[in-house]
């Protein structure tokens, strides 16, 4: 990713089998991090990403440093990948998702080099469930969310499981 | 439909029960449908005992407690519909140490079985500790993150720069 | 009625800048009446920037962030009219060592210069390692609580049983 | 305090000058503690408590035990107290706050071995700024608050601090 938040240089993060911890102090931007996934997953709310605007993502500059215009996060998956469903339509051992945002202009998805709809690339990963809002991101401060839940919404996420 | 989401519920039921066990190191919990006949409507209730305790309502527990509650039912949604990726942003910062551990055996366990990449975020040493591999989130340039590979005496270092 | 407010308004705006840059080693910060001729109907916004980072708004700070935020303007309403006691659930919980260090270095202050009794919950070696008395709950019998007096070493090895 | 929530056994806690750490495993009533002090306070809320009801601050049973029938509390403030507003109307240097609940009546509070409405022992804390309501009891998972809430609400805060 690159210009996501306080990500104002570029960074690569390859998630490999098992456990894979981020650690760092208060504010470094692990939790901005976990957002670029959500984000580049397809992640429409601004507020579900602690902004007002979805602008708000773009790396806003800082002590040493202007603004950039531009934020972009890509996602590479390689399969194959566990759960009914494959990934991607083709059944294709890999499959790139790209999501682009640029000040004054709206959000562009690439999905294996093809542009694509916000609701493609959502669904493309709640076919897997581990999409922006399924039960497998868990935010910061959100686990309490399946206890102090209504009834109703969580009877939601056991239809996403099913 | 119906018949898929009422045999989703017994999936994630049971897997409910025997981690929240697991979990608790005892006690007994449950799921409940408020309706079976017309299951898109009802609400998905939920009867947690931690051991020994007699538990009068859900909002009662404590908050350790409803975050491990939390996990077990997160974990068993998960089970019943495995996931590539499960990303978890400080989700054991409520949790005392002994939770921890039993809290990070479960998703050590979940991994190897279900092949699931965990992604987990966390200022907990014993965490860090079971991880098989850490990346930490430094901003050494004020306002700008990094992402740096570490080893964990650098990771819990890192927990104490500011 | 209006000159008393005003005039806490200054009082705890004063605290709260100097805290904030206490707590944070740096940056800045300041509270707003949002109409100052009635201020019994107005709104009280805060502006925060950590140090080296522009701002957009509070919602971007991060977990640690906006609870050390939350402390200073806590610490700058009690320094303004100071209590006989303040208790402090688990505060310290989405904090790094730092800045659990800097929030403890703060109350102590507090509790010699205004005399006020703080009782605080934790799980954090750190912060147990500095107060000047621990005591211990516990439930040694299933479902009952137990107050004990406790020292530092078997304070760390309460957080390790259940 | 004695049959106040999960303390099963009467429990008796001194706080003195400075910093006094309250320690323990999940779920093994610190909070609960922390609760008892908000409630003979004069907190109203059961849902403030966690509770559906009042009555469920009165302990219900555990593993090996019946539950009780009454809940109560008593606190004792010795003088000389801080801030510009002495704790009690005859300026004595210590005073008695008690409160009980038995099961199927109503909360009867006494001061000073007096009958005293809700009303008067909130106003009683109020004044010296650490009553149930106030700034100077953070529960658990409320430091959010001060940032989260709407700038209506945070001037209040700031009237209690005038
Ligand atoms: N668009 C942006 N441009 C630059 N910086 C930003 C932007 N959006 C957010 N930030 C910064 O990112 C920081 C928050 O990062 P993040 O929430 O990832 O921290 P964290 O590592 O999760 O910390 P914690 O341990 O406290 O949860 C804030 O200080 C904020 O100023
Ligand atoms: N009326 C009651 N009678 C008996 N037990 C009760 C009653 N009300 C609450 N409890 C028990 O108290 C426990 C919660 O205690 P508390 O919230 O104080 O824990 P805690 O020490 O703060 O834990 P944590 O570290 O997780 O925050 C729950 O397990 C609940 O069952
Ligand atoms: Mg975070
Ligand atoms: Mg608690």
């Amino acid at each position: 990713m690159s210009g996501f938040k306080s990500f104002g240089d570029p960074a690569e993060l390859l998630i490999e089998q098992g456990l894979t911890g981020i650690v760092g102090p208060n504010g470094c931007g692990k939790s901005n991090l976990v957002e670029a996934l959500r984000w580049v997953m397809g992640e429409s709310s601004a507020r579900g990403l602690r902004g007002d605007e979805m602008e708000d993502v773009i790396f806003n500059g800082a002590a040493g440093r202007a603004p950039f215009d531009l934020a972009e996060v890509s996602l590479r998956l390689r399969g194959p990948v566990p759960g009914p469903t494959s990934l991607a339509p083709t059944a294709a051992d890999e499959i790139d998702v790209a999501r682009r945002l640029g000040r004054g202009a709206g959000s562009t998805f690439l999905v294996a080099g093809q542009e694509a709809r916000a609701r493609d690339v959502q669904l493309l990963f709640a076919d897997a469930g581990s999409g922006a809002r399924s039960a497998a991101i868990v935010g910061q401060g959100q686990i309490g969310f399946i206890v102090e839940a209504k009834p109703q919404e969580r009877r939601r996420l056991l239809e996403d499981a099913a | 439909g119906r018949e898929r989401l009422l045999a989703a519920f017994d999936d994630v039921d049971g897997h409910f029960r025997r981690l929240f066990v697991r979990l608790f190191g005892g006690g007994r919990a449950h799921l409940r449908l408020t309706d079976l006949d017309d299951p898109f409507a009802a609400g998905l209730e939920l009867d947690a005992s931690p051991p020994g305790k007699r538990l009068a309502s859900l909002s009662l527990l404590s908050g350790g407690e409803k975050a491990l509650t939390a996990l077990a039912l997160l974990m068993a949604l998960f089970l019943a519909r495995p996931s590539p990726l499960c990303v978890l942003d400080e989700v054991d910062a409520p949790l005392d140490d002994a939770n921890v551990e039993r809290f990070v055996d479960l998703i050590d366990e979940i991994a190897t079985a279900t092949g699931t990449r965990f992604l987990v975020v966390t200022h907990h040493p014993l965490t860090m500790s079971r991880m098989h591999r850490l990346f930490g989130v430094t901003m050494v340039e004020r306002g700008v993150s990094r992402l740096v590979s570490v080893a964990l005496d650098e990771a819990i270092e890192l927990r104490a720069t500011a």
